[in-house]
């Protein structure tokens, strides 16, 4: 009875992270191995390639609802940055324009701000997700704050990394190839941003995880019990214990020759910290060198005191 | 703590419809 509550609780998670996520592992992986016939991605390898992408660009367009008020007021002293996206169209990237009358400096904020843009939704995604584990919405709201703050930077590179290879990576729902070449070729530190992402995903890649072993370890991330602050971690390191072990005997069940998978899962854990308190770090860097740059008020808010 | 993290407390507390981001 216990191993049936353990791949009950793996289907119920498989199921929720279906429904959040729109791009899965599965989907990925065809279109970077062009197994998705004439629907190939357009490829984005350098600024030519780059200005000629807008045509390919299909960015969703959010409605405004019920935020509205409330990030429009949280804008209003940082440049107004989410409402100028609002009311318009995005266009490539989620960028206003690209000509070659710009200066050249602005080329990377921009596409940095579309990446904040796309960012934040997938914020919405991970926290439906994570609302979709039995038990946490339980938890007292303060913790599921906490959780969030802290896990969902961590969770948001374990979903990039199904969109990597060694050549570059999948961005705009898989409408676009990026070389990591050319995001190396971006002025610094931008061109400092993904590289550790690469790394990191072209050795977590070998793992060979699918969607339904992800959806467990997104769960496992976001319920880690020891993060800063915490009022009430027991319920929360139960909750985390029984998806353990519905990810233990997941990974048996799935994957039978892998030896030591989950072990070599949980200590990839510990790099995905450094990963993200590196990340912040260089955005903090940001922040203090780029005069224009404004960040998203949702990714401020979960990085402002983070590490 | 939540006072410090409107919009993440509101995803948490709202249903499953689409916000403005």
């Amino acid at each position: 009875p216990e191993a049936a509550d353990l791949r009950a609780l793996a289907r119920h998670l498989y199921e929720a992270y279906l429904k959040y996520f729109p791009l899965t592992k599965a989907k990925a992986r065809a279109i970077l191995s062009g197994k998705t016939g004439d629907n190939m991605p357009f490829v984005i390898h350098d600024m030519k390639s780059l200005m000629e992408g807008e045509q390919f660009i299909n960015c969703k367009q959010v409605p405004i609802q019920e935020l509205q008020h409330q990030t429009s007021t949280l804008t209003a002293g940082l440049g107004g940055f989410a409402g100028a996206h609002s009311g318009s169209e995005y266009g490539f990237l989620g960028m206003s324009s690209i000509s070659g009358e710009e200066p050249p400096d602005t080329l990377e904020l921009r596409f940095f701000h579309s990446c904040q843009s796309r960012s934040a939704e997938a914020v919405r995604e991970v926290t439906e997700f994570a609302k979709s584990i039995p038990g946490f919405s339980d938890l007292d709201l303060n913790d599921q704050v906490t959780l969030l703050k802290y896990g969902v930077i961590e969770v948001l590179i374990i979903m990039m990394s199904p969109l990597m290879n060694k050549d570059g990576t999948l961005i705009s729902y898989g409408q676009i190839f990026m070389t990591r070449e050319f995001l190396k070729s971006l002025r610094k530190p931008f061109s400092q941003m993904m590289e550790p992402k690469f790394e990191f995903s072209v050795k977590f890649n070998t793992l060979e995880l699918d969607d339904s072993d992800m959806a467990l370890f997104l769960a496992v991330i976001i319920l880690s019990g020891d993060r800063p602050g915490l009022l009430n971690v027991k319920p929360i390191e139960q909750l985390q214990e029984t998806v353990l072990h519905s990810l233990e005997l997941q990974l048996k069940l799935n994957h039978p020759v892998s030896l030591q998978l989950f072990a070599k899962l949980l200590q990839k854990m510990t790099d995905l910290r450094q990963i993200v308190t590196d990340h912040v770090h260089l955005i903090q860097l940001l922040k203090k060198t780029e005069v224009d740059m404004c960040l998203h008020p949702l990714l401020q808010e979960i990085m402002k005191d983070l590490y | 703590l939540k006072e410090k993290h409107k919009i993440l407390h509101q995803l948490l507390q709202n249903s499953t419809s689409p916000v403005d981001l």
